[in-house]
Formats: C-alpha cells, sequence, structure tokens
C-alpha cells in the first residue's frame, strides 16, 4: 500500500463500511453487491485482454464472447432481479457497453410493459433464452429525438392481416440502436401506424430481421453495423432499412392500443405509453451518471492524494496535489456532486418503480411528472457528469491523457447518454413545457401536488435581498 | 407582496429555500416572456422558440433545485452521527457552489445580495479545508473493485507508478524491439536522403 493513501485512510473521521451501505441501499445490498463481484472477479471465463490495445472489431468479438459467458454464468447462479442483473453486467462489463444491452435492458423490458399475454407468450421465453436476441430500432437517421417525426410506415392490410414496413426516405433508415448491426436477429420498430387510410401515430413492432437459424438478414431487409464511433467500440450499433416488410397482425405490441383484424384503431389510454421503455432508461440513465462520476472522482482524488509535484515553499519535500486549494476546488465539488446524484439516482429509481406500478393499476395521474422529471434530469446530470470526466481527466495531468487511466474510456462511455434517449437540449424543453403549464394551471386557480408544487406559492415571490 | 427571504448559508433548508424560489421565479420569467413574445409574433410556436433559452434556464434552475432538495432529504435518514456529518459538510459544499456557480441567477432575481455572495466565496474555502481529511475515504465509500475501475491511476492501493511502467510495457509496439515500419520506411529513407 501506497503511504500517502494508506495515511489518508487513517485520516477519516467517519466509518467508510457505513457510508458504502447508505449508497448501496443497506448493507445486505452491499453484501450481495459484493457477493456477485467476486463471482464475476474471481472467474476466469471473465479474463479480458486489455481493449485499450485491441482493435475494434477484436473488441466487439471480446465483448460478444464475455456476454454469452455472462448470459449462462447469470442462469447459472439464479441472478434473476432486474437490479441484479444490472449489476452483473456492469461488473462483467465495466464502464463499457456489451452486444446485449438493447436486449436486456430495452427489448426485454419493451416486452414486459407493452405486449399482451398471447404476445407474451409468444415472444418472451424464445427472447429469455436468447433463441430472439432483440433490439430496439427507434431513432432514424434523420430523426432523434423529436419522436413524431419518425417518418418509418407500418401500414395495415386488412386482406392478409399483416403490416407492411418501409423505410421510405433514406433519412427514414434506422440508425444508431445497440446489437442491430451484427448481434440481434429481431427488433422493436418503431413506427407510423396507418390503418384505414389514417396515420395513428408512433407503435411499436416486433420484426424478424435475421434467420434465427442461418443469422442471414431476411429478404427485405438491410441491415449492417454504423462503423467505429466516439467510443462504444463493444457495440455493434445498426442500420436497418425495411423494404416491404410484411409481419403478422400479432407483431404489433397492443397491450395499449390495438388494431383489430379488420383494421378498426382503438388507441391507448395515454399517447405517452409508447414511450414507456425511455422512461425506464431515462431514470436508469441518472443513477449511470453517479457511478461515472464517482469512478472519475475516485480515479482523480485517489491519484492527488498519491501525486507530489512542485513546492510550496523552497527546499520542502514536494506535497500530494490534493493539498492545492486549486485542485480541492475542482474536485470536491465534483465530489459532492457524485453524491448528489447517487441519492437522486435512488429516489428516481424508487420513483419510476412506484409511478409504473400505478400506470399498470390503470392510474396514469403522475405519468406526466414522471416525463418531465426524467427528461430533465437525464439532461441535468448527463450534461453535469460529462463536463466532470473531463475536469477529472485534466486534474490528473498527462498521466490522465494515458488510456491507463480509465478516464478516456470513461468519458467516451458517458458521453452518448447527453444524445441518446433524447438529447439534453430537447429534454429540458420538455420539462420546461411541462413547468409552464403547470405554472399557468397555477395561474388559473389550480392546486399542484407532486415536485411542482412549490409553483402554488406563486403570489409570495416577491423577495428582498437581507443584509449580511 | 414582499417576502423577505432569510438566508442563512449555513443552514441547508434555508438554501433549498432560495434554490425553489430560484426556479420558481425562472420558470415565470419564462412563462412571461412567452406572453410577451405571443404578443409580438401572434404565433405559439415561433413564441415558444423565441423564449427557448429561457425555458431550458428555468428547467436547468428546476432540476437544480430538485437535486439541492432530494441531497438534504436524504440527510434526514441517516442516523450515524459522523456520516451525517460529513454528508452534510458535502451538501453544503454542493449547494453553496451551485450558488456561487449561478450567482447571477440569485443577484438578478434579489435572492442573494452581493455580500452574501461573497460570504459564500470565503464559506466554500473552509468546506474545501473541512472536507480535504475525509477525501480519500468519501471515494472509498463508492466501494468501486479495482477490477471494475479498471484504473491504474485509481488503484485502491495507490502504487501508480510501478503499474504504469508494467502497462505500458504491454503496449503491442513493444511486442518488438525494433518496430517494421524502421525496416519499411525509415531505413529506405535513410539511404535516399
Amino acid at each position: 500500500m501506497n503511504p500517502d493513501i494508506m495515511k489518508e485512510r487513517q485520516n477519516a473521521t467517519f466509518d467508510v463500511e457505513k457510508l458504502t451501505n447508505i449508497l448501496d441501499g443497506g448493507p445486505e445490498k452491499t453484501k450481495r453487491r459484493r457477493e456477485i463481484e467476486t463471482l464475476v472477479f474471481n472467474d476466469p471465463d471473465f479474463e479480458e485482454e486489455d481493449p485499450n490495445f485491441l482493435s475494434r472489431s477484436e473488441r466487439y468479438d471480446q465483448a460478444v464472447r464475455k456476454s454469452a459467458r455472462m448470459i449462462l454464468k447469470m442462469r447459472e447462479y439464479g441472478i434473476g432481479h432486474p437490479d441484479e442483473i444490472y449489476f452483473f453486467k456492469k461488473c462483467v462489463h465495466p464502464s463499457r457497453p456489451e452486444p446485449l444491452d438493447l436486449h436486456l435492458g430495452m427489448f426485454l423490458p419493451t416486452l414486459l410493459n407493452q405486449a399482451t399475454p398471447e404476445q407474451m407468450d409468444r415472444f418472451f421465453m424464445p427472447a429469455w433464452n436468447l433463441n430472439i436476441i432483440g433490439t430496439y430500432a427507434q431513432t432514424e437517421m434523420g430523426h432523434g429525438t423529436h419522436l413524431r417525426g419518425l417518418e418509418t410506415t407500418a401500414t395495415y392490410d386488412p386482406a392478409t392481416q399483416e403490416f407492411v414496413l418501409n423505410s421510405p426516405t433514406f433519412s427514414s433508415i434506422k440508425w444508431w440502436p445497440g446489437g442491430l448491426g451484427k448481434t440481434s436477429n429481431c427488433a422493436i420498430v418503431i413506427a407510423q401506424l396507418y390503418t384505414q387510410g389514417n396515420c395513428h401515430g408512433l407503435h411499436a413492432f416486433i420484426v424478424p430481421i435475421r434467420d434465427f437459424n442461418t443469422h442471414e438478414p431476411l429478404p427485405g431487409i438491410v441491415v449492417g453495423d454504423i462503423g467505429p464511433k466516439f467510443g462504444y467500440s463493444e457495440v455493434d450499433n445498426g442500420f436497418l432499412k425495411l423494404e416491404n416488410i410484411r409481419i403478422p397482425r400479432e407483431n404489433m405490441l397492443m397491450k395499449h392500443a390495438t388494431v383489430e383484424p379488420d383494421g378498426t384503431y382503438v388507441k391507448p389510454p395515454s399517447s405517452k405509453l409508447t414511450y414507456g421503455t425511455m422512461v425506464f432508461i431515462r431514470s436508469l440513465i441518472v443513477g449511470n451518471s453517479a457511478l461515472f462520476l464517482a469512478k472519475s472522482c475516485t480515479i482523480a482524488i485517489r491519484y492527488s492524494a498519491v501525486r507530489h509535484q512542485s513546492d510550496f515553499r523552497p527546499g520542502e519535500p514536494e506535497p500530494q496535489i490534493l493539498d492545492y486549494q486549486t485542485q480541492q476546488y475542482k474536485l470536491f465539488p465534483l465530489l459532492a456532486m457524485a453524491y448528489a446524484f447517487a441519492f437522486v439516482g435512488q429516489y428516481m429509481n424508487d420513483t419510476y418503480n412506484r409511478i409504473t406500478g400505478d400506470i399498470n393499476q390503470g392510474d396514469f395521474t403522475e405519468m406526466p411528472e414522471l416525463h418531465a422529471l426524467s427528461a430533465g434530469l437525464k439532461a441535468f446530470t448527463t450534461w453535469a457528469t460529462n463536463a466532470a470526466i473531463e475536469v477529472c481527466r485534466m486534474s490528473c495531468g498527462g498521466h490522465g491523457y494515458s488510456c491507463s487511466s480509465a478516464l478516456p474510456d470513461i468519458y467516451v462511455g458517458f458521453t452518448p447518454s447527453c444524445t441518446y434517449e433524447g438529447e439534453n437540449t430537447v429534454m429540458m424543453l420538455q420539462t420546461a413545457r411541462y413547468l409552464v403549464k403547470s405554472y399557468q394551471q397555477v395561474k388559473a386557480g389550480k392546486q399542484l401536488s407532486g415536485i411542482v408544487s412549490y409553483l402554488n406559492e406563486a403570489e409570495h415571490w416577491r423577495v428582498q435581498p437581507q443584509p449580511v | 407582496a414582499a417576502r423577505p427571504t432569510v438566508v442563512d448559508i449555513n443552514d441547508l433548508a434555508s438554501l433549498v429555500e432560495v434554490y425553489k424560489l430560484r426556479a420558481a421565479i425562472l420558470v415565470e420569467m419564462a412563462a412571461k416572456n412567452i406572453q410577451q413574445e405571443l404578443q409580438r409574433t401572434k404565433n405559439q410556436e415561433d413564441a415558444w422558440n423565441n423564449s427557448a433559452i429561457d425555458l431550458v434556464r428555468a428547467s436547468d434552475a428546476h432540476c437544480h433545485y430538485v437535486v439541492v432538495k432530494l441531497f438534504t432529504d436524504k440527510l434526514g435518514e441517516i442516523g450515524d452521527t459522523a456520516v451525517h456529518s460529513v454528508l452534510s459538510t458535502l451538501a453544503l459544499f454542493y449547494t453553496l457552489h451551485g450558488i456561487t456557480q449561478n450567482s447571477g441567477d440569485f443577484l438578478q432575481a434579489g435572492l442573494l445580495s452581493v455580500p452574501q455572495v461573497m460570504l459564500i466565496s470565503v464559506r466554500i474555502k473552509e468546506l474545501l479545508s473541512q472536507l480535504r481529511p475525509n477525501a480519500v475515504a468519501l471515494v472509498d465509500a463508492f466501494d468501486i473493485h479495482d477490477k471494475s475501475l479498471n484504473s491504474v491511476l485509481g488503484r485502491y492501493d495507490g502504487n501508480v507508478y510501478e503499474h504504469l511502467f508494467e502497462w505500458a510495457r504491454r503496449s503491442p509496439l513493444n511486442s518488438t524491439e525494433v518496430h517494421e515500419s524502421f525496416h519499411k520506411y525509415l531505413k529506405p529513407l535513410r539511404s535516399k536522403l
């Protein structure tokens, strides 16, 4: 043990383990987390070549190998709770996405939230057993966050009781979904539904894209990898062009909205239900911001305790750089932010589960607030974290530039979250729409509840500064 | 309808209140801006677009309020005195630092005075010293395993330099003592010069 860092630990004024328990949500959760870590980190099947020394294709190959082992091991160890799956995955692929992320994190949850019982019978077990490897194809080359602008069409043909899916333009080609390029054989495609001559907006369709045995692309499907990216080397983010693809009527996810065999459209109780998976991911991103920030702070602060540089007074030994006020001023706000975001992440997780429970019971009252909060906090935390990781890198001087610090990898692994699941400025504007609407309701005499209830006090905002 | 805010810069509840007021005022300003734009442009979409900067600012203030509120609320759940103490310092630091980073909002809204903002800057420096002894322990508490961190600089044991050298030695460029590019390009070039 380095003597400087040993001294630091001796100087602490609190019991580290107790704080760890708070961050984990209790001592039992800490214990279980460490058990999972031990399972993964002591398992030779999960050993890897340092990805920094591999080509992109080798990185993808290694990630697929590890993901395949991961699925088997999770079955072997009986890991089935979503939190534990998520954590196991984080251990196998630390700070990096993996080829099955979209299958586990979006395809399966979308089935759970939007499939009918009959569809669950058809699709869930094959997906659970990876006969179906799915992804979630929403974003298009020409349209991302603005979902209503998506151009992919699904036109119902009552004669055959099929939907015909098409990518009518270049800009409508699905672009970016993780695992789409090479890994998946099936995609949940978000498309504009047309039936009986009318467009009914976006709906989700299960579309086979590759033969389940040979893995060759199906006729009419043009699919592939979008090429190297700023990070995310382990994932085959892909493109998908649909050319008159016919799927059975039963392949539209119909838990909420339905198309009858004759083409009659029955609308959902809320148009926002189609985007439920995105809300789920946005809620997760808040906690993920805390994790990436915690990692970056851990690296920068430990290194700042070990690194000595320059001198305060001539002739004296070089002090630890953590003793420089400027270094503290760079890093401690980020450390505080990491804790703040960790607690916000816990809150978002709890809130998402609570409100989703209500939605499943048919109560949609809090859904607009969940949408607004998850959008705003996703943007707020990712923007701040993205900038903070770079500050951590810079605070490590020249060594922060080396991939050995892990900070470059953490940065490129995190920065897409400012864009995916909703570009941040657009997310902030979505939150603003909810806030302005709430404000107008207050002005109209309505009393608000929830996190915007402070707007009820509109008449009392005139404030004056106080003398010190 | 004046309601003076009592801002004690060491009182988290008071600071959360100030964040709340900042958010409320910025939401109100954005909403009023839309109304003004609407009178000018007569078009809802243009009015919205012309107010977008204020709207993002209002959202940002709202989210910032939510974060400081949740951080402060969390402290109420913590029973251990020593942990509570260090997290309270951290929460206070986060809250005050946020004010200095957005001091324009707080001053413009009349929520804080210039002397108060200056006092906050002084307090922040005190808090840096207060946090310093616990900095490493606070990151240790994240309990991120070395294999998960995968960072030579952030190793738990702090033995950075020996492992930095070991890592560099594994670079593929070091697999041979003389890289083939020397024979392919540099040596022929030398003979031509």
